[in-house]
This record gives structure tokens, C-alpha cells and sequence, in this order.
């Protein structure tokens, strides 16, 4: 079996540029719609925040509410879908 | 359910919609179609109804744009974002926004409407066979004018029923050239063109010239997308050029190669290497129609449910036979209460009591000697006691409209009663010609339809479609002009032209079958050359001259009088 060909990423001109870490994807995602309140972020705060506002997208999504950045969550956030937020600010 | 803060709501049950701009991956009737079906989910469980406007400004003002589109929340390229819309309110609230980077299809790929041909605009049947070839796009094998082409079923060589494709070189959409096709080569901006282009415009979106020089001429369309067009990229609406090469490796079909996300694109020209000229495959897309039918509900106030089956989850998903889930319906019903039992009647007025009227053996001309006690200020050549005949007598929002010559009078039946007028029929409705044979109001929707001869005008307020021939009703060519107009139930409404009437079925704006039919036939006692019918409080009018015939909703005559004492009371 020849050794798996390492996939070289291009990027391609014109395309709106999505790649980026899960991290940066779910924080994105959080902020956009309305599950973190993008005012007063500050350190400690930001990670208690963040579980609590991955539970709340779990919740409105009906997933399994572990407050982690989990297999399904992370797809869940890759699906299209309607833009207005899901917590209104 | 849920709602938005507030319970924002529209605080009228007619709302108004208007289309602003169009995607190019649909023939623009399939974007009509799609709109008014995703309307039709929330009439049909509410009192609310739609219309829909051609200009001016809408409740619901409907628009494509790509990324940074005009408003604060900018979409992001294919896939990710497929559209917003506004709670209800002024202004942006309302209105509803499509992401144009996204591929929009009815959701199971290529929704392709033809034109011309011999399908009567019938969609394409992919994949089809053609002299033993089976096709899965349009195309030009068979023709020599380059012009694409698909067949409308999955054999062209037994049915050949075909269609033309959407192209540039058929039609164009939006712009100011009425849809006219593109002329290639075209100049602009004193270069030569010879495809459609995105230079000069800052949306992304394609347009040509439909003369050979825009520079001097000004007229301009936008071009319809191939259904073998790459989305997004960089080489919107170009197709795919296969084989195609991509760091040194040849390619015969789309890849995911190189990319992070896994979507599968191509190199519009023979090397990506050299050129760098890329776009996404066409996939099966969204359905314009199910993401429609979701923002549609935010633009009536319903904000994000959390069960994953209703329409109004957060998330696109394709369903084929689809059905308004019972939390959307209790959503909405919880802003706007339920649809009332059947289509609502409008109220019956009360039968006017009785009124000694002159009888018609006496010659009108001599009338009550003492003068009209009409106290309108008019000018005497303008008095409508003074006339013989109308252009057309009928009810507008439930009160007697006379018109003749350009104008009109109306009587009042509210308190301060009596005949007001004369106005311009030009003031109140520009687009009308100066003779009016006939009009009605359609009471479901408001609509006002204007009759002129062979021409037709249909209002919506202020905004108006026409004139149009009344062919397109399905009248026949014999018809020179509808005399009255009467309707008849649910979105039904009889013309009557000389000795015969026809029913049109107002939705579907045509002649139902088994028509025309002798007026006198159904309508004994009254002349079958009435020059005027219509409706009024519970009772059918025809009339001819000076007099009317009146009928009771048994078909009964039950009055013989003279329009200018019992209708005008003059």
C-alpha cells in the first residue's frame, strides 16, 4: 500500500475563506448566533461562557447537552442554515 | 415556537410582497412560483393573505445578494448562511434576504424550465436520451445555432417534445431591455465583449448588453445561468472544463482535492495550475420553495423552534412531500389566530326597501318636472344626471362607481350618502385608458381588474400588471370587448360580452371549460345584449341604456327602472 498522499491545501482565489480550526469555527458559530453574548468577555468568564453557551446550542439544536465541542455539535455547526440568530439580542 | 420579543406581528391581515431581484439559477416564473407556494403554507393555516406588488414598497421586500449584500449581517459564500429575513415591522423589518452564492434549485438538483420549443415551458426530464445518447444537462448537439436544449421526457427520439434552455443567448432577466436576449460581441466601457460579464458591477452578479454597444445605448440584461454552471468561485457561470489539470495530476470530473471542507469543485479551463479559474459543482442545491417558507415565517414573526421536524429549525433540510409541522402551525396561530372555516363571504348588505320609481312606459326624457335636487357642485356638462348611458357601472369597495369618458362618479351608501364626483379615472388609476366597458373587484384579494376593449389591467392598490390582451384569459379572438363582470362564489367571476358569457377562474386567471354560455339562457327575462352587468347589495343589474334590469338571487327579475332615478337618484 503506498503511504496515504498528504493532502495539500490550496487556497483558491475568490473563495471566502473557511478554513479554520474547530475552535474558531464553534466560537464563530456562538457569537453569530446570538449563544454568546459578544459584550463583556473577559478570561475565566470566557470559558464558563463558552461550556454554558455550547449547552444552550445543544439544547436548541436537540443534541446531548455536554457543554463540550463533541463529534455531533461540531457537525451540527457545519450544516447550512437560516442566518437570523437563535437567541434573540 | 417561539416569538420575537414583544410578539412583533403585522397588524393588518393583507400583507404585501414584492419580488426586488432574482437569482440567475432559476427561470424567474419557477422564483414566482416557489415564493407564492411558501406564502401559501402560512395563508393557508391563518386569516392572513399575499399579494403581491410590482412596485413601490412592500411589507415583505424579497431580494438575492451575495456576502456584503446592503444590510449589517453579510452572508458568506456557498453553503453556511442560505438567507435571513427580518421580524415584522417598517422599513428592513419584513423583508427577506436569499443568499446568491448558494446553488438554488426546488432541492433535488438542476431545476431546469424551458422556453419556446413545443412542452409549453414543460422542465427538463434529466437524464434523457437523444439518438441513443443519454444526456444529464442541456444541450446543443442536434442544433446548429448553438442554442442549449433538453427533452421534456426521458426519450426525445419517441416523444420529441423539447424546450430551449436558459441561456443568454434566448433571454436575459432584470435590467432595463425587457428580458431581451444578449448581442455578442458587445462594447463596454470601450472594450469588446463576446460573453456575459461581471466587470462594472460590485455584486458578482453576470450581465451583457442587448445591443452591440452598451456605451451608447444603455440597455442591459443579466444572464441566466447554465444548469452546467460552476457556483461561486471565481468563474461564476461558467461550466466545468473537463479534463482539467490541478497540481500536475489530470482530472476528469469534479474533486475535492486541495480543499479542507470537502466540497467538490472544478477548474473552468484545461489547467487550474495556469489559470487559477475554479467554481463549485452543481449539487442538488436548496430548495428555494422550504428556505422561502422559513424566513417568510420570521418575516411574520415567528423567530427559531428547537423541534428538529418543524420548518422553522435552524437547520436546512430537503423534504419532499412537505407539511407545516403542528408547532409552526400553533406558532403562528398564536400571532394571527386560525384561517376561518372556508374562504370568509364578504358580508351580505341589507336589501335596499323598495322605491317608487317612474314607470318606464312614460318617456324618461320628460322625468319629474322640478329640477334634480342634487345639490353637487359640478359643471353642468359634467352632471351625470345628464347622461343616458355609462361605460360601465360597478362596485368598488362596496360602492357604485359610474365611469364615462375618462371619469368616474361613485355613490356613497355611508351616511352623507349621494353621488360624489365627477373624478379622473386618470388621477386614481394612471394606467387606465379613457373608456372603461367593464371592471370588478375581486373581493379575496382586493384586486381591481379594468376591461378596454381587448386589453386588460389588474390593480393592487396602487401597483398595477398591464395591459394585457384578454387572450390571455382564454377569451377568443370574436371577444372585442367583456361588458360586464359579475362574480360568482369562490374566485370565480363571469364576463359577459354581447350574447354570451364566459366564467373566469380568477387564480388560475383562465376560462373554465364548458363556456361561453347564452346569457339568456341562464339569465331569462333580461335583455341578452345588456351593455352593463354587475353585482349590488344581493342583486344582479343588467343594463342597457337608460334602464336596468334587476334579479334576485333566484334568478327572478323583480325590476324594471331607470339608472338615473333609483341608481343615481337623480
Amino acid at each position: 500500500w503506498s503511504l496515504p498522499l498528504k493532502s495539500v491545501f490550496v487556497t483558491f482565489p475568490g473563495d471566502i475563506i473557511k478554513n479554520m480550526t474547530d475552535t474558531e469555527l464553534a466560537d464563530g458559530y456562538l457569537k453569530k448566533f446570538g449563544y454568546i453574548d459578544t459584550l463583556h468577555r473577559s478570561g475565566f468568564q470566557s470559558m464558563v461562557s463558552t461550556s454554558k453557551a455550547l449547552k444552550r446550542m445543544q439544547r436548541q439544536m436537540g443534541l446531548e447537552e455536554t457543554g463540550e465541542l463533541d463529534k455531533s455539535t461540531l457537525e451540527a455547526m457545519k450544516r447550512p442554515r437560516c442566518g437570523v440568530p437563535d437567541v434573540a439580542n | 415556537y417561539k416569538t420575537f420579543a414583544g410578539d412583533l406581528k403585522w397588524d393588518h391581515q393583507e400583507v404585501t410582497y414584492r419580488v426586488i431581484s432574482y437569482t440567475p439559477d432559476m427561470e424567474t416564473s419557477l422564483v414566482d412560483d416557489a415564493f407564492a407556494r411558501a406564502f401559501k403554507v402560512w395563508s393557508d393555516v391563518t386569516p392572513l393573505t399575499f399579494t403581491r406588488l410590482f412596485d413601490g414598497t412592500a411589507d415583505i421586500m424579497i431580494s438575492f445578494g451575495k456576502t456584503d449584500h446592503g444590510d449589517p449581517y453579510p452572508f458568506d459564500g456557498k453553503d453556511g448562511l442560505l438567507a435571513h429575513a427580518y421580524p415584522p415591522g417598517e422599513g428592513l423589518q419584513g423583508d427577506a434576504h436569499f443568499d446568491d452564492d448558494e446553488y438554488w434549485t426546488l432541492g433535488t438538483g438542476p431545476a431546469v424550465k424551458t422556453r419556446y420549443g413545443n412542452a409549453d415551458g414543460a422542465m427538463c426530464n434529466f437524464p434523457f436520451t437523444f439518438e441513443g445518447k443519454s444526456y444529464t444537462t442541456c444541450t446543443t448537439d442536434g442544433r446548429s445555432d448553438n442554442l442549449p436544449w433538453c427533452s421534456t421526457t426521458a426519450d426525445y427520439s419517441r416523444d420529441k417534445t423539447f424546450g430551449f434552455c436558459p441561456s443568454e443567448l434566448l433571454y436575459t432577466f432584470g435590467g432595463n431591455a425587457d428580458g431581451a436576449e444578449c448581442v455578442l460581441p458587445f462594447v463596454f466601457m470601450g472594450e469588446e465583449y463576446d460573453s456575459c460579464t461581471t466587470e462594472g458591477r460590485s455584486d458578482g452578479y453576470r450581465w451583457c448588453a442587448t445591443t452591440s454597444n452598451f456605451d451608447n445605448d444603455k440597455k442591459f440584461g443579466f444572464c441566466p445561468s447554465r444548469e452546467t454552471a460552476v457556483i461561486g468561485g471565481n468563474s461564476e457561470g461558467e461550466p466545468c472544463h473537463f479534463p482539467f489539470v490541478f497540481l500536475g495530476k489530470e482530472y476528469d470530473s469534479c474533486t475535492s482535492e486541495g480543499r479542507g471542507d470537502g466540497k467538490l469543485w472544478c477548474s473552468t479551463t484545461d489547467s487550474y495550475d495556469d489559470d487559477n479559474k475554479w467554481g463549485f459543482c452543481p449539487d442538488q442545491g436548496y430548495s428555494l420553495f422550504l428556505v422561502a417558507a422559513h424566513e417568510f415565517g420570521h418575516a411574520l414573526g415567528l423567530d427559531h423552534s428547537n423541534i428538529r421536524e418543524a420548518l422553522m429549525y435552524p437547520m436546512y433540510s430537503y423534504v419532499k412531500d412537505f407539511s407545516l409541522h403542528e408547532d409552526d402551525v400553533e406558532g403562528i396561530q398564536y400571532l394571527y389566530g386560525r384561517r376561518a372555516g372556508p374562504d370568509p363571504t364578504p358580508p351580505q348588505p341589507n336589501t335596499p326597501s323598495p322605491t317608487s320609481y317612474p314607470d318606464p312606459k312614460t318617456d324618461p326624457t320628460d322625468g319629474p318636472t322640478d329640477p334634480t335636487t342634487t345639490t353637487r357642485p359640478v359643471d353642468p356638462s359634467k352632471d351625470a344626471c345628464k347622461l343616458t348611458k355609462f361605460d360601465t357601472i360597478t362596485v368598488i369597495g362596496g360602492e357604485l362607481h359610474f365611469f364615462n369618458d375618462g371619469q368616474y362618479w361613485k355613490m356613497s351608501s355611508g351616511t352623507e350618502g349621494g353621488l360624489k364626483g365627477p373624478f379622473s379615472i386618470s388621477e386614481r388609476w394612471s394606467a387606465l385608458p379613457a373608456v372603461i366597458d367593464s371592471a370588478f373587484e375581486n373581493l379575496l384579494t382586493r384586486k381591481l381588474y379594468f376591461f378596454s376593449g381587448t386589453r386588460f389591467w389588474v390593480y393592487t392598490g396602487k401597483s398595477v400588471l398591464g395591459p394585457r390582451g384578454i387572450e390571455k384569459l382564454g377569451l377568443p379572438d370574436s371577444v372585442q370587448k367583456v361588458e360586464g363582470a359579475l362574480q360568482r362564489g369562490k374566485g370565480k367571476v363571469l364576463l359577459f360580452s354581447g350574447e354570451n358569457y364566459w366564467r373566469l377562474d380568477v387564480k388560475s386567471q383562465k376560462i373554465d371549460k364548458g363556456y361561453p354560455r347564452y346569457t339568456d339562457a341562464v339569465f331569462g327575462g333580461v335583455p341578452n345584449d345588456a351593455h352593463d352587468v354587475f353585482h349590488y347589495q344581493g342583486h344582479i343589474y343588467f343594463c342597457r341604456d337608460r334602464f336596468y334590469w334587476r334579479m334576485n338571487s333566484r334568478r327572478q327579475v323583480d325590476r324594471v327602472g331607470y339608472v338615473k332615478y333609483d341608481l343615481l337618484k337623480c
